[in-house]
């Protein structure tokens, strides 16, 4: 058995969770934050048979993947019956970082 | 040294770390969410010695195996005068989830 | 790859992440509790490459050594007019205990 430690943003936690539990993979999510953005994300232990790891980081790579997504930034304020609506900025969301841990010995009671 | 991961209801931890200590095993809870029903429960970390890990693990199943418990389900609402008390349920409660895992090195400062 | 897990003094862990960061070192922050005190701690996971474990726990143990620090009591309760102020009191704060394992795959999403 492995144990898959994946370090995820907070609004991938969910969705990451769901496709692990359809496909049958339990795992287990704690509250974190990063040493560098001092922002919460989630990390996520998931014990995998050996010959699972590879199915297991498919699925974390496909719904956590660094990605571009478009944003629409804040309007500046304007004078009365002006109107500017901002283009929409790119910016980067997303990520994964993902430790497979060897487990000696697994038990359930 | 080994480091015991035991994932645990929540009503189970506090007995458990109770447990853990008088028998002078040092742990460290950390809350965490279930991946399958999204409810609390705990996780421990126990930092062992070898050759104490069968002992912790017996410590674990002593406070944590999955267990019947009688509860009663609300009474449904009723006519004023009538009474009516529904038979108590069986429900499956407790339960442990343990991951062994090696320790390469370990300090104190 | 190696995990360190570093449990260390609520009151460390912002000048620990700050430390590591300086040095280049990436960390993930769990909140937890001690199962001997039941007081809030926390549990840095940090994952370094094989030949900086040592500068890792050096940098640790600068930051987080248990050590003596004065503090003032609380002044007793006087009648008006009285002043008592008790000489300070050493306490002991501060603390790490780190457990290093073996990471066997590490990726980035
Ligand atoms: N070796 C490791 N051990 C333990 N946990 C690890 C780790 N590597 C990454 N993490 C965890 O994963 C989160 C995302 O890291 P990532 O490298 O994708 O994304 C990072 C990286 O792109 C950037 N970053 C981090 N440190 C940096 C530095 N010294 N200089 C420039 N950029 C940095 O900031 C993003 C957020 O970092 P943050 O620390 O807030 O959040 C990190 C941290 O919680
Ligand atoms: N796909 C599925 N279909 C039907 N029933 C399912 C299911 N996934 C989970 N369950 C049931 O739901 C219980 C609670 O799972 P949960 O994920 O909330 O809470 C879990 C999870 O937090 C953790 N856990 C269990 N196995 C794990 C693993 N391999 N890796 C990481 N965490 C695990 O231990 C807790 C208790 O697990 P336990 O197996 O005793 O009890 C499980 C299991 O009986
Ligand atoms: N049975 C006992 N009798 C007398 N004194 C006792 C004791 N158990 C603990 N202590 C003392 O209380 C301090 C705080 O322990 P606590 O469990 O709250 O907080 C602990 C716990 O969260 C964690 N920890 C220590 N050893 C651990 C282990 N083997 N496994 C997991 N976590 C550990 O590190 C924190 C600091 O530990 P540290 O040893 O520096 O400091 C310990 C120790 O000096």
């Amino acid at each position: 058995m492995k144990l898959v430690i994946a370090i995820v943003q907070s609004d991938d936690a969910g969705a990451l969770s769901d496709a692990l539990r359809e496909a049958n993979f339990q795992s287990t999510l704690v509250s974190s934050t990063g040493g560098f953005l001092r922002e919460g994300n989630g990390t996520l232990f998931i014990g995998v048979e050996d010959h699972q790891v590879d199915a297991a980081l498919k699925i974390i790579k496909e719904n956590c993947t660094t990605r571009t997504q478009f944003v629409n930034p804040m309007p500046p304020v304007m004078e009365p019956g002006e109107l500017y609506m901002p283009p929409p900025v790119e910016v980067q969301v997303g990520g994964a970082v993902v430790f497979v841990q060897n487990i000696e010995r697994f038990e359930k009671f």
